[in-house]
């Protein structure tokens, strides 16, 4: 499955943390207000965190983070 | 099937609960308001604790924790 | 398949089974009243028992134990 | 699939039957009113026996034992 | 799939017919009014009878048996 | 996927017929009234034929035999 | 998937056809009114042929033949 | 999945191509009015044409040919 | 997934193009009105053109080509 | 899964990208209006580009290109 | 899963960030107004970002970017 993050202001953070014994971040990618952003899971990313204003579309519905 | 969990407060405390013959604690991730996590089950993960006030969205709906 | 247990109560217990020949109680994780667990069942759990009042959501619905 | 039982009564009985040419009773779990096992089949338990008041939730629905 | 059997009168017979060439009664499962079994078709278990007044669950629905 | 047989008078039979280049009958299971079988195809048996008056249960829906 | 076929007269024929290179008839298995055959595709059985009046039951629905 | 061909007059052709480099034609099978076939896609047969008045049900619905 | 094409007039072209680093035309069907090919995706097809005036059905609905 | 799009002009272009490190156009399809491809993802194609106006059906609906 | 992507202006991005422990951007595809990109997440692509006006079309139905 793959998740659909759009940034709703400048500086939101999506970040991908390692699979494994430990959890790191290993990726910080920064978006732009309107900009997209679809992930996966893969060998490297066991999950995923959001910071800042913006709407995530996954299976489950439409979450808004940053409130 | 991954998980998604909104902090609904600071300091929401997502606990990743090892697999195997032990089951201990391997990593907490501390959560502001508003923040999203959203993570898998997997080889190192087998059961996930969440302490505070938080939404958790899952396959079978939405469930508030720390109420 | 996971299952996702939320204490209504303090003290409450949700215990993993042994997969195997034997059943035995492998892990009690104690649960305040508002915490939620997530977990699945393994190479370790096969049966998973909840003593105390809490809610489980599973793919047949809402069960609560406890009463 | 999993089978989620919910103790009616208290001295329910949820009985493990063996995989295999022969069947015989493997485990007996005991429960009281209220409690909940969430159990698989696997590769130890072919079958499954409930004895006592007690509700029995699959994907078929809902199933009341012991009237 | 597994197949839930819950007997409606004393004396109800489920029966384990073998897998393979040869067809016979592998076990017999005796069962009380309001007991309840939950079986697998398994590699030694090829079809399952049903004598006596009992109800019959499955996933084509509600089959009452002894009629 | 497995079939559900339901015998409406004494006498039924359910007949397995042989998987391979021949197709021959391999067993016939004699039914009396009320009698239900549950039964798969199997590496035994590639089709399976009913006589006399039954009600056949599949994922298509319900079928009378013999009228 | 299988293919269930009921007979709406005496002398239905439900004709197995080889898988492979050719195409050729391997089994004719008759049908009296009323009679029904449950089948499979095979290893041996390809196409299936229904010649004289009969329902055909699969999950594209109810076919009649023989009109 | 198979493909369920009613042929609605005589003399309908049901036509195996063959799966390959080359796209011949394999098997023509001829039908009377009423005759049905059931048949599936095969190692030797990767497409199926039909010439004459008949109805094709697939999961695509009902087509009729010939017209 | 398989394709069903009907000819909506003579000579419709049901070209098959090949799978790999070049994309050629390996087979071209020619079609007369009424007639219909069921075809699949294959080894030796990666995509399929359509001439002329037909009706495509597939599990997207129906396509009318050549207008 | 496929993908079905048929040209509303001529002169519409259906472009191969490569898989692998580098994305390249491996293939340009010229479509005249009415005229419809159906398309996979192969080894070699890893996206598809739509120049022109023309429709695109896919599992999520349809696309008008060109606009 | 693919995603399906129609630029609504000039000059709209659709990168490619590479998969494996270092995220960077691999491939930039550069899309004039109406031109429709279908693109697979692959061995080389974990994950997608979109800037500028565009209408992303996926199972999680229609997310716009460039707002
Ligand atoms: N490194 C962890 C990441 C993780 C996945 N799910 C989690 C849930 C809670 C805490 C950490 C995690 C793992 O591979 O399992
Ligand atoms: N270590 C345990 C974790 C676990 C999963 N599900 C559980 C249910 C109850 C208690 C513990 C667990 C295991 O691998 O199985
Ligand atoms: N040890 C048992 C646990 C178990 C699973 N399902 C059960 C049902 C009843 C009793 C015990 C069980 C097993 O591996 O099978
Ligand atoms: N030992 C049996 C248990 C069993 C499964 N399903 C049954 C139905 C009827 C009687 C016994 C059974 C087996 O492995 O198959
Ligand atoms: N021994 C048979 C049992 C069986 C399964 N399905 C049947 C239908 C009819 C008669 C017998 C059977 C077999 O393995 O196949
Ligand atoms: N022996 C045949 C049995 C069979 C299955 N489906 C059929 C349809 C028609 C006639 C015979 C059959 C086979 O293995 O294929
Ligand atoms: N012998 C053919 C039988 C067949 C299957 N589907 C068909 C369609 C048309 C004609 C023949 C067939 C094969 O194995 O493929
Ligand atoms: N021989 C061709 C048959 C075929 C399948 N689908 C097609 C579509 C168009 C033309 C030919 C075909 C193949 O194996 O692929
Ligand atoms: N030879 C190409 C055929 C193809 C499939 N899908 C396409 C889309 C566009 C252009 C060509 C194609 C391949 O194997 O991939
Ligand atoms: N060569 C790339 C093609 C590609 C697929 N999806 C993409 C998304 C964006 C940019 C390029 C691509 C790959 O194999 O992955
Ligand atoms: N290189 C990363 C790309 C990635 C996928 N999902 C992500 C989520 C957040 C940040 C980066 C990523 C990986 O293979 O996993």
């Amino acid at each position: 499955e793959n998740i659909i993050i759009k940034a709703l202001e400048n500086g939101v953070s999506i970040i991908g943390l390692t699979r494994g014994e430990n959890t790191k971040f290993h990726h910080i990618e920064k978006m732009d207000k309107g900009e997209v952003l679809i992930c996966q899971f893969t060998e490297y990313t066991a999950a995923i965190k959001v910071k800042g204003k913006a709407v995530i579309f996954s299976s489950k519905g439409e979450v808004i983070s940053g409130e």
